[in-house]
């Protein structure tokens, strides 16, 4: 029974090595026969830049999609901060009766931005 | 198409981008 | 699953060989020559959108560090 798995393994490792050998020659064969010139790639360069390029993006993509999330959580903790602020202040006016002097319109805008 | 994909998110983030550029503007202006 | 792993491993490779041999004559006929060109191009403008794209993350990740620092200074500004 040792002896087939052995046997089955070296089949299976065999039939590995000849379809590396099979996909190293085709690739040898269009790079001999339409080598890169200047601008122009040969097939075999232009699959794997291919999925290069899908790697790159995927990467990318992973990179980028939690950045959205942070700075969504992040502007509302600043806004959230600013609101008890301007409460804070309403309130020690009232206590102090000091008037604070209205938002300026660039205040205002900015304010509203926030919100 | 993979270019195409490429477009979106791009537009995707430079938008964000200039949402954050406002919000940090108004936010230096409300703590001055 | 080992032997699924295995089959899988074959498979992928047998594919590979597929596309390339589907690939072999594509240089001789001027029709798929031009495919190819066009490919080409194709793949030097998603390489600079994807330049681009990395600027813009690599910007937005800066972007949320000086959000970050915003947070904190508006809370300092709260305890005051």
């Amino acid at each position: 029974m040792e002896a087939e798995v052995d046997k089955l393994e070296l089949m299976f490792q065999k039939a590995d090595s000849d379809l590396d050998y099979i996909q190293y020659r085709l690739e040898y064969e269009i790079k001999t026969n339409y080598p890169d010139s200047a601008g122009k790639k040969n097939p075999v360069t232009l699959l794997k830049e291919l999925s290069a390029i899908k790697s790159r993006y995927q990467t990318l993509q992973v990179r980028f999609k939690p950045i959205a999330g942070a700075q969504k959580e992040t502007k509302s903790r600043i806004c959230a901060t600013f609101s008890k602020t301007m409460t804070l202040i309403q309130e020690l006016q009232k206590q102090t009766d000091l008037e604070l002097l209205p938002l300026t319109e660039e205040e205002k805008t900015a304010a509203e931005q926030l919100r | 198409t993979l270019k195409d994909e490429v477009n979106i998110i791009l537009d995707k983030a430079s938008l964000e981008s200039q949402q954050s550029i406002g919000f940090i503007k108004a936010t230096k202006i409300l703590m001055k | 699953s080992d032997l699924e792993q295995l089959c899988s491993h074959i498979n992928e490779k047998i594919g590979n060989i597929k596309k390339t041999l589907s690939l072999r004559n594509c240089g001789k006929e001027p029709t798929l020559k031009t495919i190819l060109n066009k490919i080409g191009d194709e793949i030097i403008v998603v390489n600079e959108l994807l330049n681009k794209l990395e600027l813009e993350i690599q910007y937005q990740e800066q972007t949320n560090i000086s959000l970050k620092v915003m947070v904190f200074l508006v809370m300092k500004q709260n305890k005051k």
